[in-house]
């Protein structure tokens, strides 16, 4: 050992271009690994904030990989059926959930190529009658339940509430990892100064906010029967004086919603079974001022997992549209489920649910839709307008 | 899928719905 280390002579040679670059990219590749397993170690932290508790059932459901089930489940729903056996497919369908085929917009079942098409129909003209109502059901469903919300709780079923502060984003858990997203004015449905209505009738702002004497001058095109026309007429000047007076009302800061003197918070919660219409409807004229996406688990809402899951409104994937009506704060939140997994807001085009790269974490990225309508601080919808719908997986 | 509505309004507001109760979209539910 001593003669070797001794004698044997030291030889210099260049190290290899490419040992070099490979040295690089290791040292490279073991930075990136420990740097996401501290992001993976952080968003568990926020994680076991939002633990699904309840009986054996539950405690099953959570062990499943639920996310990847409904986006597997919307991929092989997506697939084309043959033609000829779109009718049968679909009519069993409907003899199982109980659709009703008589109200389809398009009769034809061989024009639905495969069943998430057929789920998202659309229904036919004067289907679902808009109610002379300042508040009207957003969807076809079943009552789940409805009433006040007190000290900021929610009843899911009775004797167990859930944070209206942990749905809406409000609380100090869900506000880590916030993501503020400009909302891009390209992509929203209403110009600054113009919006179409739900008939696809143009109307101008300053004409609905009373600038002008008569709001139905401005209208570009009326349907072929005069009946239609009166009554769209007549809706033209409810929404006149309708968005005069959400022009009127301040926007409510923070969306704290801090009720007014005299007011108080109320909530109802509708459960769309497989077999409704899947499109969801503005409960009232209102504003919507943002919206936040909760990326979260996706349980099951059927009224049996409601009984059994604490705080499963909190815990599944939300959209949540904030802003304000006639009589102060106003929100809806369509919540996800295992089979429609996917949240479609019309007017917000980057919004996209279910993505295999959010991780349930209760977090959320939030979307400002101010520049939609200077004016009115958001984007105005009417009572009865298509909002967005829930997708298959 | 599910949809909750939360909102602010005079504290008279009353519900027309019954718990269980089917809906229809654009039903009046409250006045």
């Amino acid at each position: 050992l001593f003669s070797a280390w001794k004698d044997t002579k030291v030889k210099w040679t260049p190290i290899p271009v490419g040992l070099g670059i490979g040295f690089l990219c290791f040292l490279q590749y073991r930075r990136v690994v420990k740097r996401e397993r501290e992001r993976l170690d952080g968003d568990e932290v926020v994680r076991r904030k939002y633990v699904a508790s309840g009986p054996w059932q539950v405690h099953v459901a959570a062990a499943l990989p639920l996310r990847s089930m409904s986006r597997l489940w919307g991929a092989f729903n997506s697939i084309n059926i043959p033609e000829f056996l779109r009718p049968a497919g679909f009519k069993l369908y409907s003899w199982i959930f109980g659709c009703n085929l008589d109200e389809m917009k398009v009769k034809d079942l061989k024009a639905y190529p495969n069943l998430s098409a057929f789920f998202y129909r659309e229904l036919e003209e004067g289907a679902r009658p808009v109610a002379d109502a300042p508040l009207v059901s957003p969807s076809d469903g079943k009552v789940l339940h409805f009433g006040v919300v007190e000290e900021r709780n929610i009843e899911q079923i009775k004797g167990v509430t859930y944070s209206l502060d942990a749905l809406l984003g409000m609380d100090n858990n869900s506000t880590r990892a916030i993501e503020n997203v400009r909302f891009d004015p390209n992509t929203a449905a209403v110009e600054e100064e113009e919006f179409a209505n739900v008939n696809g009738i143009n109307y101008s702002l300053d004409d609905m906010l009373g600038s002008s004497d008569n709001a139905v001058k401005t209208v570009s095109s009326v349907g072929p029967d005069g009946l239609a026309r009166e009554a769209k007429d007549e809706r033209s000047n409810m929404e006149s004086e309708e968005l005069v007076r959400l022009a009127d009302i301040e926007p409510s800061g923070d969306l704290s919603h801090r009720t007014k003197p005299g007011n108080s918070l109320f909530f109802a919660v509708i459960y769309l079974a497989p077999g409704d219409y899947h499109r969801f409807h503005s409960p009232a004229d209102w504003v919507v001022q943002m919206r936040r996406h909760f990326a979260g688990e996706l349980f099951s809402v059927s009224p049996y997992f409601v009984k059994l899951l604490e705080n499963l409104f909190v815990l599944n994937e939300r959209v949540v549209l904030m802003g304000k009506w006639r009589h102060g704060f106003f929100s809806m939140i369509p919540v996800g489920a295992t089979n429609v997994g996917s949240i479609k807001i019309n007017f917000d085009e980057a919004l996209r649910t279910n993505r295999k790269e959010d991780l349930a974490t209760g977090t959320y990225t939030e979307v400002s839709y101010k520049s939609a309508s200077k004016r009115l601080g958001g984007k105005p919808v009417c009572r009865g307008e298509e909002v967005g719908g829930f997708y298959l997986g | 899928s599910t949809v909750v509505l939360v909102f602010e309004a005079p504290s008279n507001f009353k519900f027309t719905l019954e718990q269980g109760q089917k809906v229809k979209m654009g039903q009046a539910i409250g006045t």
